[in-house]
């Protein structure tokens, strides 16, 4: 070990294994994922070497290969996906691996899907069968859903809905896994019966053949193209004309198109986003965080052994890191870990005890997850996004070259400003639910937990 | 803010107080904005449109709040090794004083800080930069990150920096094959 690194460790005011494991939830967790990423690192497979030096092609076919063997591997292991190692693997392959919307459409049919729904489609998805993907966001419509231009009119002669894109800017755009891999996807479109529009809703829709990959009729799919990163995933358009599902295929938990047209709904339409509100608390810690936990690990490591001009005359050349501004560019962001890992945990929390409330058909608390969830998501990633930048500048020029890591790391928590939501719309979702609940504390009437401060208001203000 | 030397300022119901006053402020100010454009017969949307910059704002700051609230809530409730929480408490007084010092301007905007407390505020932030140094490098090796999952020349637990970018340099393809720029271009250049 370099020896201006190894007197860091010498010094520690504090177990470092101790805190590994509060990170983790307890020793056990720790134990754990240790395990899991010894047995992901020491297969050869999911190896990351050379990765700086792949092209796109080649970045999307190792991923392929990385999820297939992915499989393979943790039926080997007996990892169950409700299992406690499941939420480590995808921290020990470190992101580049296809299929993480199959995951997605795996959720989505898991949240919004009947019993029945499920007991069809997620045997399907988890012994790889099929191939899902998620497709909301449209070439000219993003996180504003009422606006999507995808229909879906219900036949009410062949119990089928047909699915139409009218237009261009209607062609659902970059839905991962689907420029290549997808054989199925969850479309949303507007949902029509007798002329009347019923708002956005979500449909299973096959898209290629499960026989020979070949598109299905009436659908048109490819790739959208080169990116700023991302190489490993076939983000993808599809255009759908007269394109026919059954009934079934309307994910129908708490909405529900009946035989003869009738439609039937449960709580909010925003429960048919909930899958994006269950997806942004989850990204935080597996897509926003980490990026920054690493960024901050390799800027902080190479700030003790880069040494860089005199501190004082007659010295030799000092550590980086012993320089003030230095200190303010990093130690700021290593605090930000901390803080955002501490209020990943208290979302989860809050979402793990709404989740068990809409099971029961309480949707009470769907209001303040999907604000939370899309504050947060915004503010976090943005936060995070500018931590790591700063990181990489503190290195300098070798921060700039990809053998680093930081470039990567950094255009990849770039997209998080963007996917899932973008975070201006975002933050106006946040801020409308602000607004409401003011307004409901100035006329005396409760607010959520996260709120009560601002009744702190006088009643009639 | 009853701040009244830079020692208060490490007091996590001070900070988080003044969190809460900003983001409760910025809500409210901007409410008022949005309900005074509305009665001044602007219509709803162009009235919110007017406000969103602002209200972006509050959003931001409504998380920035509950973050500070919460981490401050578990360092206190922390039940683990002395070290352990009082590393926690520093980094916690550390992430609320740099947003308070960096967004010096929503906290000052009302006085509920005062421009004499707002040095204090620098002064106690600047001050616990050299305290967390020290641990600066064993609170990383806490997120306990292998060299593989790392993936990167400059970060790895050894700290061999400029061996390793030397070496995985030689690794580029750029190094190891023949470029079609030389036999196209540089070649009859440099025998013409």
């Amino acid at each position: 070990v370099n020896p201006d690194l190894a007197s860091e460790r010498q010094t520690a005011s504090f177990s470092v294994e101790k805190l590994t494991a509060w990170l983790d939830g307890g020793a056990e967790h720790t134990q754990t994922r240790r395990a899991v990423v010894e047995a992901i690192q020491r297969d050869p497979v999911f190896s990351r070497e050379n990765q700086y030096f792949q092209s796109q092609n080649e970045r999307y076919e190792a991923a392929v290969r990385k999820a297939v063997h992915l499989h393979k591997k943790t039926q080997e292991m007996g990892w169950t996906e409700n299992g406690p190692e499941m939420k480590y693997i995808y921290r020990a392959v470190s992101g580049d691996i296809a299929f993480l919307l199959h995951r997605i459409f795996m959720r989505s049919i898991s949240m919004l899907g009947s019993n029945q729904q499920i007991a069809k489609w997620i045997p399907l998805a988890t012994q790889f069968q099929i191939i899902g993907s998620y497709a909301q966001t449209e070439l000219g419509h993003g996180t504003y859903l009422q606006g999507l231009e995808t229909t879906a009119v219900f036949d009410i002669t062949t119990q089928e809905f047909i699915l139409n894109t009218p237009n261009l800017s209607a062609m659902k755009w970059w839905p991962g896994d689907m420029g290549r891999s997808a054989t199925h996807t969850v479309v949303f479109a507007q949902l029509y019966i007798h002329g009347k529009c019923y708002g956005v809703h979500p449909f299973i829709v096959q898209i290629r053949s499960l026989q020979d990959h070949s598109l299905c009729p009436g659908v048109t799919a490819g790739d959208i193209g080169p990116k700023m990163n991302f190489e490993h995933i076939d983000n993808g358009y599809l255009l759908l004309q007269n394109v026919r599902v059954p009934r079934e295929n309307m994910l129908n938990k708490f909405c529900e198109v009946q035989p003869d047209g009738n439609y039937k709904r449960q709580g909010s339409q925003q429960i048919n986003y909930f899958t994006m509100t269950t997806t942004r608390i989850s990204l935080l810690a597996s897509e926003v965080l980490t990026p920054l936990m690493k960024a901050c690990t390799i800027a902080i490591r190479y700030s003790v052994v880069r040494r860089q001009s005199k501190l004082a005359p007659g010295e030799q050349e000092a550590k980086i890191l012993d320089y003030q501004t230095q200190q303010e560019k990093l130690l700021p962001q290593l605090a930000a870990v901390y803080a955002f890992h501490v209020i990943n945990n208290y979302l989860q929390e809050l979402f793990n005890r709404g989740y068990r409330e809409i099971q029961r058909h309480n949707f009470d608390t769907l209001p303040e997850l999907h604000a939370l969830s899309s504050g947060f998501k915004a503010f976090v990633s943005q936060y995070c996004t500018s931590a790591v930048e700063i990181c990489l500048q503190a290195c300098g020029g070798h921060g700039y070259s990809m053998l680093s890591g930081l470039p990567s790391l950094y255009t990849n928590i770039l997209a998080s400003c963007i996917y899932e939501g973008e975070n201006t719309i975002l933050l106006l979702q946040t801020a409308r639910f602000l607004v409401k609940c003011l307004k409901a504390a100035s006329t005396g009437q409760p607010v959520p937990p996260s709120v009560t401060y601002l009744a702190a208001v006088k009643p009639g203000k | 803010c009853p701040a009244k030397n830079k020692s208060d300022f490490l007091c996590s119901d001070i900070y988080t107080e003044a969190y809460q006053h900003m983001a409760a402020r910025l809500t409210i100010s901007t409410a008022a904005k949005l309900q005074d454009l509305i009665q001044s017969g602007v219509k709803k949307h162009d009235a919110w449109n007017q406000c969103t910059v602002q209200l972006a704002q509050a959003a931001k700051a409504h998380c920035h709040y509950i973050t500070v609230k919460n981490f401050a809530e578990t360092v206190e409730k922390l039940k683990t090794e002395a070290g352990i929480q009082k590393i926690m408490k520093h980094l916690c007084d550390l992430f609320a004083l740099h947003g308070i010092f960096t967004n010096a301007g929503v906290f000052l905007h009302d006085g509920y800080i005062s421009g004499a407390q707002m040095d204090m505020v620098a002064s106690s932030y600047l001050d616990l930069l050299a305290v967390i140094r020290k641990d600066a490098v064993p609170l990383v090796d806490a997120f306990d990150f292998t060299d593989q999952s790392l993936n990167s020349a400059l970060g790895s637990y050894d700290g061999q920096v400029y061996q390793r970018l030397y070496e995985w340099a030689q690794k580029s393809p750029t190094n190891t094959q023949m470029s079609p720029a030389y036999k196209k271009y540089l070649k009859p250049l440099l025998h013409k």
